[in-house]
């Protein structure tokens, strides 16, 4: 029985595309089936999975629009175990368009719970921002998982989210959770760097993942070349923090 | 007679906001006479000018829903010569509410307008998406400038945001041009790094600045304290190419 779960938060550049893919592809290779769905116009989901433009059409929006179905609109990965819908490449006019069909929160709720039965783990690799999509995105999910550029501030952004959330959760009266805070591209830090993410795992001490992703040049690499970076380099750090990642979740949601 | 150019990118974390508030400073610490407007929902801009959540009411959301005035809403900053008004700490559902509003592209644009002549420089620092308040803000614009994180893949996020200045110049029949590309966060890169800049330098040569913006810790650190980075370090390497910048558009736009 599938887990539906979010990638999000209100801030541009965290790591969510390629936290995204990467779990989704680790826990691929661990025999989980997985499908990721792009839910951002910008496509990063995609090019990071390899798809050019040409490939990303039928995608999301056929989906919401209606006139694809979503099983018309799954594409096969390079991983037998992953599937993917990409994002359409979008004209402004129809990204005015996406915006007001975003406005029905619904848009995704039945869609995505028909599919949990054919996907053990089902990622939503959210937009940047905290509407629309994103709400779409959360009211269909069953956990959020948020990640966090380290050394750089969050935690407005994760509170803004929380917010969020709790709302969810008071209107569609669901069990809406927190997957859990994924610290990413970690470097040797500055003081300030060092204080900024002290305040964010005593704030949500609880919530962080004990998996911290290094920032590794490998990473930002493979999705330039359009592959999981288990696909591009396995013995990286990058490929071994994610798989650590998914080794985590797997833990969490009763798997050993 | 003022000008005003939006810092815009559908891609998250280039730069935009570091990039509108120190260029904005840089050009005020010259005696230019400099509005920066908020309108990301995340507040950052404001969090990088020292302002709390409680000082950014009134802001954006009381002017664009006619609660209050611009001048209501007009903060001065610690640099005499540059002004602020914030974007507001907004609950879930405000969130929701202002995705509604922004459908009216002309929301921005007499208001704006009207402004003219009390600044030589209006910034509006733009939310990462390609709809909403985004379009708002092209619509009010003269020019745009858009920042790319150097060494990072930007070409299908620049391509879409041209695609959209097509669109605005067509349906509002007006001159919205680019006042150019700035590399940002630029640092010794790898051969990929290296071929994703040259491929933006080639695809858009003549339209990417001189200065490019090199990753500096004081840059993040100065936004931590609240501050510009010239008012915070002003002999460090993220202050000059933030000065250098504003020398470039002030030639550029008749200023020795
Ligand atoms: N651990 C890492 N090490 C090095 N580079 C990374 C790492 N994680 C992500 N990056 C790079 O940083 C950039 C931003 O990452 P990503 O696109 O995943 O963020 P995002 O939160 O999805 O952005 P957006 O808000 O635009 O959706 C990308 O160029 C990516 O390749
Ligand atoms: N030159 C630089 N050197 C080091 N850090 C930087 C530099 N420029 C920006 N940063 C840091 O990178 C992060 C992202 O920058 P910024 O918020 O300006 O991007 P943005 O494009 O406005 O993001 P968003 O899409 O969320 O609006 C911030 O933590 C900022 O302090
Ligand atoms: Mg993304
Ligand atoms: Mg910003």
């Amino acid at each position: 029985m599938g887990k539906i779960i979010s990638v999000a938060l209100p801030k541009g550049g965290v790591g969510k595309t390629t936290t995204a893919v990467n779990l989704a592809a680790s826990l691929a290779v661990a025999e989980k089936r997985v499908l990721i769905m792009d839910l951002d116009s910008s496509g990063a989901a995609g090019i990071a999975l390899g798809f050019q433009d040409q490939d990303r059409t039928p995608g999301v929006f056929n989906i919401l629009s209606y006139t694809r179905s979503i099983e018309q609109c799954i594409r096969q990965t390079e991983l037998s175990h992953l599937d993917f819908v990409p994002m359409n490449s979008l004209s402004p006019i129809d990204e005015e368009r996406l915006g007001r069909m975003s406005n029905n929160k619904m848009l995704l709720y039945h869609l995505l719970n028909s599919m949990k039965e054919r996907y053990d783990y089902i990622f939503l690799d959210c937009p940047p921002y905290a509407s629309g999509l994103m709400t779409v995105a959360l009211v269909a999910s069953d956990s959020v998982l948020i990640p966090a550029k380290s050394g750089h501030l969050s935690l407005e952004a994760i509170d803004k989210l929380f917010a969020h959330i709790d709302w969810i959760r008071r209107f569609t009266n669901r069990a809406l959770c927190t997957e859990g805070i994924l610290l990413t591209m970690h470097e040797p830090r500055t003081k300030v760097g060092a204080m900024i993410d002290n305040d964010l795992n005593d704030k949500y001490s609880g919530h962080v993942f004990n998996t911290v992703i290094p920032k590794n040049s490998t990473i930002s690499e493979s999705s330039y070349h359009g592959k999981p970076v288990i696909l591009y380099n396995a013995s990286s750090k990058g490929a071994s923090a994610y798989l650590s990642l998914a080794q985590e979740i797997m833990n969490k949601n009763g798997t050993p």
